[in-house]
């Protein structure tokens, strides 16, 4: 099974889009993939109709069971998405106190790469659409996953969010016996602005060896699909977004960083 | 001194845009404005071109401060943003690491709100920028400010970020002796696209009493504003975001709720 995180710690990029999206693809194209919410806010939750507020199996469920030491099996976590061959773990509220509570439990890092490996023979991809607020969720994320996947807006101030994660990924990199492989995604790209055009120079001046060399472009058909409560290659196959999506994931899967 | 917090638990909303924008216009209508960054990414401080990596003056410091019980003088926080009359005080890395620190600390909700009083004799008006997570950075600026303003994308996913926004506010309500008064702004409304006039309706109906009855549009000289590090009504005054901006700013004051 491949694991990959989506993530930034700045808000509103394009994680939960992205997360989806290239889910939606991977499970079109026949592989079984798994979609983990572990953002307390739980937007890729809402996507798919599901209640942050009145979950029970959910994200949160892999972490209480490890706290309080009950078996569990993750099987039970996993809800239908209305899309063959795609399963959701959902985000459920109370994730957000964890981050307060964390810092007195030890081997809270590890609770989501535990759970999912023994979720690996029954899919090919499993995609984590993570928060955008550096702590144990988003540490649990990236230490469960195998590539990190991370959206950067095409303007200026998410240019220094991206200086950030880079820096997270370092300090990260740092526990870890092989750097986790990433990949920057270049989204909401409009050509005919400056603020566009100029960040996607400078994240390829300073970028070049982990950029995607595409881009995602602004499409408001990503945020009809978002209502519809479908992924973009569901909702419209044809739209520019869903095409984007599709030439990243398959850049994604030929490069072999990510398997 | 007029104590205004904006914040919404949704990323990318446009709440530093909002704060750095209210803050131009205040300061070019002749009153002293300070901003202050209280999210740990410092989107507001590098708007500035401040580094929230390298700040000693920072909001953390007065934390830093209240934890080890030194005496500190707010007035040396104050940095200039090269607008007269609009003063920062910047954020720092270490805010992020207040979060699991705080489970631990009594008190800590009102460091804002007391530094904040001594220097209610140098402004007219305080604005705070905040993170898009409910924590503890958060509740100190809840509890500092005398009214909140919430921006809101005009889309599917940012609609369900507000319910969970203002069920914050209802808890946050309860410990407080008179309810905090709050106003709702839709940004980025784009007329030309469905989500933007769907959502937009969603909200004059669900939160008709709270909702300013303009919008703030999709508008990239907000973004160019930001890159050349001005207040939007000082970088293009008549463009349609700076406009709307003042429309805002407008009814907030003459809202009686704001003062
Ligand atoms: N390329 C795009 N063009 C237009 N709209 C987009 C695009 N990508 C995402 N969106 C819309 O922008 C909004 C923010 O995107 P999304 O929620 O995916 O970001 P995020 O990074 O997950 O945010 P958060 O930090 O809150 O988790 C959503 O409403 C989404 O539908
Ligand atoms: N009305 C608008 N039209 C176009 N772009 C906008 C508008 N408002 C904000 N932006 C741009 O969108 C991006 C996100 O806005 P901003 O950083 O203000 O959101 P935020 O809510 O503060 O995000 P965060 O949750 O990361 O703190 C910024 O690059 C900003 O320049
Ligand atoms: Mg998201
Ligand atoms: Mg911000």
């Amino acid at each position: 099974m491949n694991i990959w995180a989506v993530a930034n710690q700045k808000g509103g990029v394009g994680k939960t889009t992205t997360t989806v999206a290239l889910g939606g693809l991977l499970a079109a194209w026949g592989l079984r993939t798994l979609l983990i919410d572990i953002d307390p806010h739980g937007s890729m939750t809402s996507y798919f109709r599901y209640d942050p507020e009145a979950t029970d199996d959910s994200t949160y469920s892999m972490f209480d069971a490890s706290v309080k030491r009950y078996p569990l099996d993750p099987h039970r976590l996993v809800h239908p998405t209305g899309t063959e061959g795609l399963g959701l773990i959902p985000s459920a509220m109370p994730l957000a106190a964890l981050e307060r509570q964390s810092g007195t439990l030890k081997g809270m890092g590890l609770v989501l790469k535990r759970t999912l490996s023994e979720l690996r023979d029954d899919y090919d991809y499993a995609l984590i659409d993570c928060p955008p607020v550096l702590g144990i969720l988003l540490i649990n994320a990236l230490a469960a996953c195998r590539h990190l996947i991370v959206p950067v807006q095409t303007e200026f101030l998410a240019l220094k969010g991206l200086e950030r994660m880079v820096r997270t990924l370092r300090m990260v990199n740092r526990s870890r016996p092989r750097a986790l492989p990433h990949t920057i995604v270049p989204t909401f790209f409009d050509k005919r602005t400056n603020a566009s055009r100029e960040s996607l120079h400078v994240m390829q001046t300073s970028y070049a060896d982990t950029l995607w060399p595409g881009v995602i472009p602004m499409d408001t058909r990503l945020r009809e699909a978002a209502r519809a409560g479908l992924p973009p290659a569901v909702y419209d196959p044809r739209s520019r977004g869903a095409s984007a999506y599709a030439e990243l994931l398959d850049f994604l899967r030929t490069d072999t960083r990510a398997v």
